[in-house]
């Protein structure tokens, strides 16, 4: 499903050049469960945006599907977002004078999806992430956890073929976050969802079914978890 | 230092009217260090800012160091957080296009401290959270975790009386986030800085000398640590 090949992604260049990124090679198969962790500044994000199509590697290859994303001009690319992909940012991204009601509704707007339709659906969302009595707050006036479960229910509405989550849990308290990732494992295990999630918290990624650790821009381990 | 009294903060009116805070009374002594914790959506960070001089209550009264909080004009309480406060937001709240080190600076800026000694300040405050390798990067081109970092130096540069936290750790890895309650144990236990932390994970939450948890509002339960 998702393939990167000798990926790097380099920042500025000469003396101050950074390397977000070192040769990264990681294969992810239809209905995987993997959970992404690592020190604070050692690639996750560099890598997630790659995968979700939102950024392009410096050098290497990603192949989304068969199809290499780096061969596709910016509207193919956001037609490859908008129909198989869900992603849950770091930073919430979302608009802030918008209801969460509007918020959930704008990625089916985008795919043409009927209005009844449309509401039903975006509801549907909100209720899985428990935040009905919310519909109407505009996200400015939600706290940072409940921002954060409306970005996670963003990712959810059109029922992508992968959710990509950066750190979806890091703003909830512990019951909350074990709600979120029981929903992530029934969407995995019943409907077949694949999942990319990072955390820094060991306990979220015992969840998942296999753990990929960074380290400075790149993978330092990428192993099965046994213990589930 | 710091004393709510009966203080309840409501938003909207009539049918949907939400009481974000409902009759919290709290003092909290110099040199204390507490936790704050409670489920998403209690009411945390709705009372840190109020007691960051940042909102007003609905009803009650806030007293800083003996003054009606409510009593002050804008000025006034702006002069208030330059002089004595040191506040660390849950969404960070950096200017995105401004380098890790200018934004260090700025509230140097505002108390009028010298350009040599801004300069000084503001890079011994990023080297104390590990970030001086990043100082000329803008706050866009750090990863999550640095720029909780940045806005965690920010609020220590100026050496305030009193640092209020909400969720300083939520996007740092394990071994940074000790790093982080290390330093801010130092600046309490050695230079009798007043911590209040929001949080919601418990080996957090150890840290600190007294724990307050939020339920739906009001205040649960307020008690020491013993096991510091
Ligand atoms: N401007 C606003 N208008 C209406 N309701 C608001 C507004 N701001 C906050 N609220 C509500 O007040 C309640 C308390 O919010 P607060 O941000 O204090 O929670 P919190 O304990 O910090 O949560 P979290 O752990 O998710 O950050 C929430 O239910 C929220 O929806
Ligand atoms: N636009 C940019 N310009 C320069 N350097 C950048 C830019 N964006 C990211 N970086 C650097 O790339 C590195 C990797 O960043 P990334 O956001 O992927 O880390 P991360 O593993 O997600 O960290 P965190 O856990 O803190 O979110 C960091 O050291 C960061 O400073
Ligand atoms: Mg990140
Ligand atoms: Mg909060």
């Amino acid at each position: 499903l998702l393939r990167l090949i000798n990926v790097s992604k380099i920042y500025g260049t000469g003396e101050s050049a950074v390397a977000a990124l070192s040769h990264i090679n990681v294969s992810i198969q239809p209905g995987e469960f993997v959970a992404i962790m690592g020190p604070s500044g050692s690639g996750k994000s560099t890598m997630m945006n790659i995968l979700g199509c939102l950024d392009a590697p410096t050098t290497g290859h990603y192949y989304f599907r068969g199809v290499d994303v780096g061969s596709l001009d910016r509207d193919q690319r956001a037609l490859l977002r908008r129909n198989f992909i869900g992603f849950v940012f770091q930073g919430f991204n979302l608009l802030k004078r918008t209801s969460a009601l509007e918020n959930l509704e704008l990625p089916l707007i985008y795919r043409g999806t009927p209005r009844g339709e449309r509401h039903e659906l975006a509801r549907k969302a909100l209720a899985l992430v428990g935040l009905s009595d919310r519909e109407t707050h505009t996200a400015s006036e939600l706290s940072g956890g409940q921002q954060q479960r409306v970005a996670i229910a963003r990712a959810l509405v059109t029922k992508p073929d992968v959710i990509f989550a950066d750190e979806p849990t890091g703003n909830l308290d512990s019951a909350k976050s074990h709600e979120i990732m029981e929903l992530f494992r029934t969407l995995n295990e019943e409907q077949g969802i694949t999942i990319v999630l990072v955390t820094h918290e060991e306990d979220i990624a015992a969840y998942a079914k296999r753990h990929v650790r960074f380290m400075d821009g790149r993978i330092a381990s990428d192993t099965l978890n046994v213990q589930r």
